[in-house]
Formats: C-alpha cells, structure tokens, sequence
C-alpha cells in the first residue's frame, strides 16, 4: 500500500508542476484521484483479510467438529437473478487473454499466492502459459501424484478437501449437502442411471450383466420433466447394500484435473446444464440443491466391484468441464431457453461400439475457467 | 467446482461381525486428498 500511495503521490506532483497555473484546481483534483485509488485498494485488502479470517474461523470449527448447518439467507436469493452464465463466460473470455511473456511469471506467482498453488509441481516453466486459463488447467511434472499401490483400494481422482462421504442406505439414497439438508443421488446422477436400487435389484442386476443401460437410455427424455430437480425423484427406494459416496471440493489454487479413481469401463455420460453457482462453504451453507441445480458431467459405468459414477459439478469461475474422452462435448454454453431445468444431454458409448475403458489414474476429464 | 463419486463396494456381513471385512474409508472429514491416494480400501 505505501509503495502505491508513494507512486500515486509521485504521479500527482507531476501532473501538478505540468499544469502550472491553476494551482488551487489543480491541487483538489489530484488529491482526488489518488484518494479514491487508495481507498479502493484499501477496501480489496480489507476484503480479502476477511476472506482470511472467515476461511480460517471455518477451518477451526470443522477441525472442532462442527456441523454446518443450512442457513438459507436473502444473498443467497440474490443470486439467482444474476446472469452467472455471462459473468462465468466473460470471465473464462477475460482469463483466456494471452499475457506478454515477461509478465506471465508474476501473474502465475500471484495466482498462487492467492490460492495456495504449490508452483514446484507444475510441469512446464511459469513462461509458458500463455494465459491464466492455461495455468489453471496445468498438468504437473512426471510422478508428483503417485498412485497408491493397494490394488484393493479406490484413489482419489482429484486434489481437494473431503466434505462428506459414507454409505447410501436411507430411502431415495440421500447425500446429505450440510446438517439439516440432503439431496437425492438420483437427482445428482439423473434420470437414467443405472444405480442399483433395492426396488429394482433383480431387474437392474441383470441388466447389469446382459444388455446395460442401453434400453433405459433410449427413454431417456420423455421420462424426465421440466420441472425442477428438486421436485423429480426418479428412482424412488433403497439402495443396494454396498453403495458408497463421497464429495470432494476443489478450491481455486488445486490442480483441476480429474484422473481415474479405478480401473473402469464408461458405458456413458449425462451432461446437465443447469446453473452456475458458487461452491464454496458458504454457497453450500445457503443454496438450497447446489450440486443438483448446477451444471455438471456425470460418468456412468463398471468396476470391478459393480457400477461406478462419477459427477464433476462446475462453478462460477470454473464453468466448463472438458472431457478427454470425449472432446467434443461443449458446456458452459450461452443458454437459448428460459427454463434453468432442461433434461440431460446423454450419450452411451457401449452401442456405438466405442465402449471406453479406463486405468486407475488415467486423465479424464477437466475443469476449465469460465 | 467439486467431484462426486458413487460407487459399489464391498461389505461386511452383519452376521459375521467383522469388521476387517468389506469397504472403508481411510479419509476423514476436511482432510485434503491428492491425486492417487487412498480414499478407501476394502479387505475379502
């Protein structure tokens, strides 16, 4: 702060001894400016300190234990009447902008300081990433994730924070998004996954084994409403005993690429676009159906131990996931309709003959900015 | 931006009452995950 205000004072001087005459005008006009530039900087970092403060009272508390509970509020209201799409779109516009190449390392640097990137890991040198965007979606050098040995266990596709995990047993097998709020897993998935339920065991396992999803696929969009997610539970009834979830947050600063969490055959995937809210601890606090309302790609298929789904929820900033698999699926496009609920865009890759099998660690898929 | 995942895995019988068997989690809540590790394992 004081080298910019020493800066602004520099600058008004001279704009002062250039204009001359007029000094009492001149005086008023230059105090001004670099007024409002002070206390516009002063403003970010008081804004940003209480970011820290609040991150860190969040941090502390989980540590301790404590639930959060949902607190639905009047801000969070709010957001539904603003264009996220656009703002989310403009700013992966914005951040796509190719920087000179002397000023590529200070911008990484100060991402990462921001957000808490560990730029020892990051594959190519800070030089080379053209644009922010490209920073983003890093790859990293060769053997900084080791992929645990344990062949009887599931890895982590991504890097980020656990938020919630355990087993699905009650009725409509609800994940719960904070105390006091859960949401269906068939709502999350969609419509057509093959989730084993209990109430249709017999009939899901065999289609399982015989003729997968294919069938219930081709009912895919008559079945599904353009009424809300909220208010569509498909696949009413218990699941299977041995049905597990688990929900990782990724925060701005991690490596946002998604690999493999085990050896597996992707019968398909389900593209939702629905809305772009923030994820952070607050949104999910405040949002009523955050991870069911926002758009999202779900992996549908096999491993060794029975089906397995995967579903990359985008945000605000992160709006768009790219799928290496299939790198012609678009998302966070500009939206033609009116309705936030439009059904899934789905597509099976088993019928086409183009099934797809995956390593435990293999890349998949990608969170892009904006 | 956050990841789901859902997925079948094994479990202990009840009537076995053993605890060494079937899937669980070497997480815990809040914990920061990277890339490759473990997130659970299951025994036979």
């Amino acid at each position: 702060t004081s080298f910019f205000a020493k800066k602004v004072h520099q600058a008004a001087q001279a704009r002062a001894s250039f204009n001359g005459g007029g000094r009492a005008d001149s005086n008023g006009g230059s105090y001004l400016v670099p007024g409002a530039t002070v206390a516009t900087i002063l403003m970010l970092g008081a804004l940003h300190a209480r970011r820290l403060y609040e991150d860190k009272k969040v941090e502390e508390a989980r540590e301790r234990g404590v639930e959060f509970e949902f607190q639905p509020d009047v801000k969070a209201s709010f957001l539904r009447f603003l264009p996220l799409r656009t703002i989310s779109r403009f700013w992966g516009h914005l951040t796509s902008v190719e920087v000179p190449v002397w000023l590529r390392p200070y911008l990484c640097r100060a991402w990462a300081r921001a957000f808490h990137s560990n730029l020892e890991e990051v594959a190519l040198p800070l030089e080379e990433y053209a644009s922010l965007q490209e920073f983003f979606v890093r790859s990293l050098k060769e053997g900084s994730r080791p992929i645990d040995p344990d062949p009887k266990c599931l890895i982590s596709p991504v890097d980020g924070i656990v938020l919630r995990f355990g087993e699905l047993k009650s009725t409509g097998a609800m994940i719960e998004q904070v105390k006091g709020f859960s949401y269906s897993v068939a709502s999350l998935l969609g419509a057509n996954s093959i989730l084993p339920m209990m109430a249709e065991r017999t009939h899901k396992e065999d289609d399982l084994i015989d003729n997968p999803p294919i069938e219930q696929g081709k009912k895919s969009w008559w079945r599904v409403s353009l009424a809300s997610p909220r208010v569509r539970d498909p696949v009413p009834g218990c699941p299977v005993k041995g049905l597990f979830y688990c929900v990782i947050y990724l925060k701005p600063g991690d490596y946002h690429r998604i690999h493999s969490p085990a050896d597996w055959k992707i019968l398909g995937r389900r593209h939702f676009s629905g809305r772009l809210f923030p994820l952070n601890e607050r949104a999910t606090r405040t949002i009523r159906n955050l991870y069911v309302e926002n758009e999202r790609v779900v992996l549908e298929g096999l491993w060794q131990q029975g089906f397995m789904g995967m579903a990359a929820i985008g945000a605000t900033n992160i709006g768009s996931i790219e799928l290496y698999i299939e790198p012609e699926l678009r998302t966070n496009c500009p939206k033609k309709k009116l309705l936030q609920s439009e059904p899934p865009e789905e597509r099976f890759y088993e019928p086409e003959g183009v099934e797809i099998t995956v390593k435990r660690g293999d890349e998949v898929a990608a969170f892009n900015m904006g | 931006s956050t990841v789901v995942l859902v997925f079948q895995a094994p479990t202990s019988e009840s009537s076995a009452k053993d605890e060494s068997s079937g899937f669980s989690f070497c997480v815990k809540k809040g914990e920061r995950v990277r890339v490759g590790s473990a997130l659970g394992r299951w025994h036979e």
